[in-house]
């Protein structure tokens, strides 16, 4: 059975991108096979791929051009990738425009998931009908979060637009949890926000938090995940031990 | 004549709603007057300014149901704030039917701004028509960037767009310059960036760069920049030179 997992947070650069990468790399590395979805028209997890050239991507998907098997680039023995340009911003105004604009993505998943052990949709800074295709396509969520306020104030944004995609469009729809990303654990605000989660919201809140490192924003320049490109600094190994949590908590959801 | 103020940058979490507050509270410190405009549906200026509860939004304006002077809400003797909340992403799909889209903005400005100095516009993480608005309505435009590679992804994207709006929207806008922000000097990743900015653009790069602090990051919950929340802090004491620079950058312009 795959799992299509969402990596969403409408708040701006709290690490999605990064997340999405690693998470597949390391799931990858321990052999399962791994299809990326790059939902965002900036393409960053295409960039962060290494991929800057391809015939067909996801908005030829979206318009039913092609299907999704005729976008996918192989980028290696386990991993695979659904690109994206530009050419997805416009895509929004032509669903607005479809009856069942929030089911492309389930739709054009629907046999291609079956391949592969995990699906990592890489969604966009903004709950557009894009991102809620995402969230009708999953089986699980990752959150992650910037310990910061204004990061915590997108939190309830997000978990109340999950609420209603579960409500009326995808009853399987789980959230694995929220991945604290970029923490300073010398600094009083990370452990304070943790707190206000924990005590807030009934919500599983990942233990293996990433910390801050240079290396992780030098990666995408060489077309590789923090695991491969800098495997012994600190996010690195935070991610590693991400991985693990996460196989650990999706079993049991 | 009053400075209309665009804050872009359609990469996340690159700081422009913390400049967008600091420009505007630094300059209304100098004896400005000062408008901000919250051009985001999250939200985060009119949370920054401990903004909670408001009558009319900037939803209401490009509804065409309020005009822009019915939704300001006065901060300080000095600085106003047109509000805004999660309404206004349901106006983009009205805008999107509208013969004028993307005059909305200017058109609502065009009586108001004669009233104000400066009038800062906090723009969203996308590229969307709202912020097409906002390089329409501007005058001069500051882009926040982080010094990380996914940052300067997103830079020739961002200054494209503002080419097109120059060539065929709105002749009179000049880029003020680009603000690095969350700045390690340490790092080498900081550094190689503002070379390969200065090397390959021909554009201003503000050399009051703004370097990182918890305190930032704080600030918002207290409703307060962090000019007024932390003035001994290294961050504010970057704002309060980068404002400086930006008056005399502008004053050439
Ligand atoms: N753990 C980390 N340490 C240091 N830098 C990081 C870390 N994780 C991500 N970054 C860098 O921070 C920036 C934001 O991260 P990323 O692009 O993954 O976030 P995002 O949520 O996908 O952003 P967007 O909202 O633009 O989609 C990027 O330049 C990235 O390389
Ligand atoms: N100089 C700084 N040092 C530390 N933290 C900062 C600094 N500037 C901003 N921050 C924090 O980093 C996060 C991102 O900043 P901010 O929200 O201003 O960026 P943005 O570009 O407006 O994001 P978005 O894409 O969501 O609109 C916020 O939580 C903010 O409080
Ligand atoms: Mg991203
Ligand atoms: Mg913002």
């Amino acid at each position: 059975m795959s799992e299509i997992i969402a990596v969403i947070n409408q708040k701006g650069g709290t690490g999605k991108t990064t997340t999405s990468h690693n998470l597949g790399y390391g799931l990858a590395r321990k052999g399962k096979k791994v299809l990326f979805i790059d939902l965002d028209p900036q393409g960053n997890l295409t960039f962060s791929c290494g991929i800057n050239e391809f015939e067909h991507s996801l908005a030829d998907v979206i318009y039913q051009d092609k299907s999704l098997n005729e976008t996918i680039i192989k980028l290696d023995e386990k991993i695979d990738l659904v690109p994206t340009d530009i050419e997805l911003a416009h895509t929004e105004l032509f669903l607005t425009q479809q009856d069942d604009r929030e089911f492309i993505i389930s739709k054009a998943l629907k046999e291609t998931a079956k391949r592969y052990d995990y699906v990592i949709i890489d969604c966009q800074t903004s709950l557009s009908v894009l991102t809620i295709n995402a969230l009708v396509a999953a089986t699980k969520i990752v959150i992650p979060l910037q310990m910061t306020i204004l990061s915590l104030k997108g939190l309830d944004l997000v978990l109340s637009t999950i609420q209603d995609v579960k409500e009326n469009l995808n009853k399987h729809l789980k959230v694995a949890g929220i991945l604290p990303v970029m923490i300073d654990r010398r600094r009083k605000l990370s452990t304070e926000v943790i707190d206000i989660i924990v005590g807030n919201f009934d919500i599983h809140v990942f233990k293996s938090q990433i910390g801050s490192s240079v290396r992780a924003a030098e990666a995408p320049s060489f077309g590789k995940s923090v695991l491969e490109y800098a495997p012994s600094c600190n996010v690195a190994k935070h991610y590693g031990l991400f991985v693990k949590e996460f196989l650990s908590i999706t079993k049991k959801l």
